[in-house]
């Protein structure tokens, strides 16, 4: 098996992923923001790194994370985007 | 709930009575600090000093279906918006559809040059010229102009809000019937069934709180150490291929795609999708063009099956046509897998009008809406009972409502 270089690989984090239960959610609805800090991938501002926020270790989005009362129960990760499964 | 990180942009959709916007200051602190983006001191942040200025912000969600039972701003739509206002100047709230119906909420700021200002064309400006899409005039001596991304310019999502769900068809996203069916695969695997076992099941792994990281690269060239998934994500990825999901950007068209699913005991489903954009040569610029040039795309589901609020919702910004599929093949397939009683449908699509809107006459702005809502043709089985159209500074807003017929 020889996957593409752009294939995006998968983390997932057993200590939340193996033990969680939806017994009591009820609300199906969900909450949506998009944050944009510039028009695309090509033009960061002066200052922000080369990566922008995909540099951010996914612990620091951990902490921001505990805020909004979710877990990561896995990232997906590519050159472009990283894609967090969240528990809730 | 999901959340995805580009290099300029991040996306948090949460479920539940999650508090997604008491996230959002520490979310501004981390751009700025962590990413180095540019920063103001906050007004309303005491002990978070430095929080990036974004360059837009996007908040929507459709009306809750136990809005007493949410907690911290998310209660009402007022305490929500005014929670918004506290920390961005300038944002707009809308409310679109029936007020005594199903509606969608929408709070947005107009795009911010302030920090992020369109370049000044250099010694390279007839080569990177070709490239550009709208040209701003301003004083005599001096030229403005926004560089042209496939993602700002082409920038389009499509989100659809399913309730009511079909009882049969929600039953595949419990537990106990995810388990028959990977039971059932088990129990007699065909030639396509072991290979989605292998490359799906078995090739994802490792501890992500410890930072023991590998992934499917460093297995397959190992050969040896057996991969291991949660049963979470083992069904996740069982349910996904069972329902359809996983058809819906079939690899035979976009062989990089790949999905992360959850089960979750004893009932509801996530899963996330990323669709890698081919990879082309580095673009000069004033990030030494080390951010990756390519848009990324992706796609989420989350699924609420019980009877008393079952929900289900897909978003994507996945381009259409004429390099994918269309629009409206997209939405007939997602609602075939839930069959809703009734659903949403919002397109969000850069217009590329950008700085030059004033200049745009009648006749464009109704061209512009024909081509939009000819996006979303008529849903077989399903009546429209609600288009709405929206205009914005340099995006387009198509809503649509359905009822089973």
């Amino acid at each position: 098996f020889s996957p593409s270089q752009a294939t995006p690989h998968l983390t997932i984090n057993h200590d939340v992923a193996s033990d969680l239960d939806s017994t009591n959610a009820f609300e199906g609805p969900e909450k949506l923001l998009e944050v944009w800090f510039a028009p695309s991938p090509t033009s960061l501002p002066p200052g922000a790194r080369p990566s922008g926020l995909k540099v951010v270790p996914a612990d620091t989005w951990k902490g921001m994370l505990d805020l909004v009362n979710c877990e990561v129960l896995s990232v997906l990760e590519s050159d472009n985007v990283d894609a967090y499964l969240l528990s809730e | 709930s999901s959340m995805f990180v580009f290099p300029h942009k991040i996306i948090l959709k949460t479920c539940g009575t999650t508090t997604l916007l008491l996230g959002l200051q520490r979310l501004l602190h981390i751009a700025a600090v962590d990413a180095g983006f540019p920063f103001h001191n906050a007004k309303s942040v005491t002990e978070i000093k430095a929080a990036a200025t974004p360059y837009r912000f996007f908040y929507s969600r459709k009306n809750f279906l136990f809005p007493d039972k949410q907690r911290g701003p998310h209660r009402s739509w007022k305490q929500e918006v005014k929670f918004l206002d506290d920390i961005f100047e300038g944002g707009s709230a809308y409310m679109v559809g029936k007020m005594n119906g199903d509606h969608w909420y929408l709070y947005l700021t107009a795009p911010s040059f302030a920090l992020t200002p369109p370049r000044t064309p250099d010694e390279e400006i007839p080569e990177v010229l070709t490239d550009v899409t709208r040209v701003t005039k301003i004083p005599a001596g001096t030229t403005t102009f926004v560089p042209s991304s496939s993602e700002d310019v082409n920038d389009e999502t499509l989100e659809i809000l399913m309730t009511d769900l079909d009882p049969e068809n929600a039953k595949q996203f419990y537990l106990s019937h995810a388990s028959a069916v990977a039971s059932e695969k088990d129990a007699a695997p065909s030639q396509n069934d072991a290979a989605t076992s292998d490359s799906d099941l078995g090739e994802t792994v490792d501890v992500f709180s410890n930072g023991c990281e590998s992934d499917l690269h460093d297995h397959a060239k190992a050969g040896s150490e057996a991969p291991t998934t949660t049963e979470g994500h083992a069904l996740g990825t069982v349910v996904s291929e069972n329902s359809g999901l996983s058809s819906i950007y079939p690899n035979s068209v976009y062989p990089d795609a790949r999905i992360d699913a959850y089960m979750f005991s004893p009932c509801g489903f996530s899963a996330n999708g990323v669709v890698p954009a081919p990879k082309r040569a580095k673009e000069g610029g004033e990030n030494n063009g080390a951010a990756t040039s390519s848009a990324a795309h992706y796609f989420t589901v989350h699924v609420t099956p019980e009877p008393n609020c079952s929900f289900a919702s897909f978003e994507t910004n996945v381009p259409g046509e004429p390099t994918g599929r269309s629009t409206s093949e997209i939405i007939e397939h997602v609602v075939n897998i839930f069959k809703p009683g009734r659903f949403s449908v919002t397109l969000f699509e850069g217009s590329g009008k950008g700085e030059n809107a004033l200049n745009h006459d009648e006749n464009w702005a109704s061209n512009r809406r024909k081509h939009l809502t000819r996006r979303i043709d008529p849903v077989r089985g399903y009546r429209r009972v609600e288009r709405i159209v929206h205009e914005f500074d340099d995006y387009d807003l198509v809503f649509r409502f359905y009822e089973r017929e």
